[in-house]
């Protein structure tokens, strides 16, 4: 589930 | 993370560089939006709510820190300084901003990836930063003449979008599934409202004539 990913960029 | 995110993040923080030392070097705020630099230090945090939470690297982390100080280092400056604040052009920086952080966040309440406290601040943040520019370039627009520091800073914050839009297309062609796409159509948007901005940069720069806003 991409959705619970973290948010990764800035 | 690829050369093209690396070198957005690196012109984003150029572009708070150039911001600093404007206003620390002529102890002057002219032609900069209090109203912009408010809503930016509200987009960093409401943004970074996961500093503490998810740990990505310590690049992310020490840049988010940086993003929030400075970012609030340039509203206390501009609110509080002696001598800056008295730079500040009020008549001039007369955008609403107040609907735009609502409407933001009625539609991150509506549209977000998922319905918890940190996921709609975030997709508030992106939304609120891709309009964030607008009582800038109203204010430049309003006065007319833009000074060499005020052009650049406007300039490297339009190449950091634009460096983020070829990052998302790279990472679309190497990455299996990447799907921010509420990231990626507001970003679109935000970049969109610089073009008309690079296109009378252009302009100044290739006649050699000072930066000029039509109203």
């Amino acid at each position: 589930d991409k959705a619970s990913e973290v948010h990764d960029e800035l | 993370m690829n050369i093209f995110r690396f070198a957005g993040d690196m012109t984003h923080l150029i572009s708070i560089l150039i911001l600093l030392l404007k206003i620390y070097a002529t102890k002057s705020c002219a032609g900069i939006s209090l109203k912009t630099q408010e809503l930016y230090a509200l987009v960093f945090l409401t943004r970074y709510l996961d500093l503490f939470t998810d740990y990505v690297s310590l690049y992310n982390t020490v840049m988010k820190i940086v993003f929030i100080a400075s970012s609030l280092a340039i509203v206390w400056c501009m609110r509080r300084h002696p001598l800056v604040r008295r730079s500040y052009d009020k008549d001039l920086d007369t955008f609403r901003h107040q609907y735009v952080v609502l409407a933001c966040f009625v539609l991150a309440l509506l549209l977000n990836e998922k319905f918890t406290i940190q996921e709609v601040f975030w997709a508030f943040s992106i939304y609120l930063e891709a309009v964030a520019i607008l009582p800038q370039l109203v204010l430049l627009q309003r006065s007319g003449n833009v000074d060499n520091l005020t052009g650049q800073y406007v300039l490297f914050l339009g190449a950091y979008r634009g460096l983020y839009i070829i990052n998302w297309i790279y990472r679309y062609f190497t990455e299996d599934h990447f799907t921010r796409w509420i990231a990626c159509v507001s970003g679109l948007v935000q970049t969109g409202l610089y073009a008309d901005f690079f296109y009378y940069y252009y302009l100044s720069w290739k006649t050699n004539t000072k930066l000029k806003l039509p109203a």
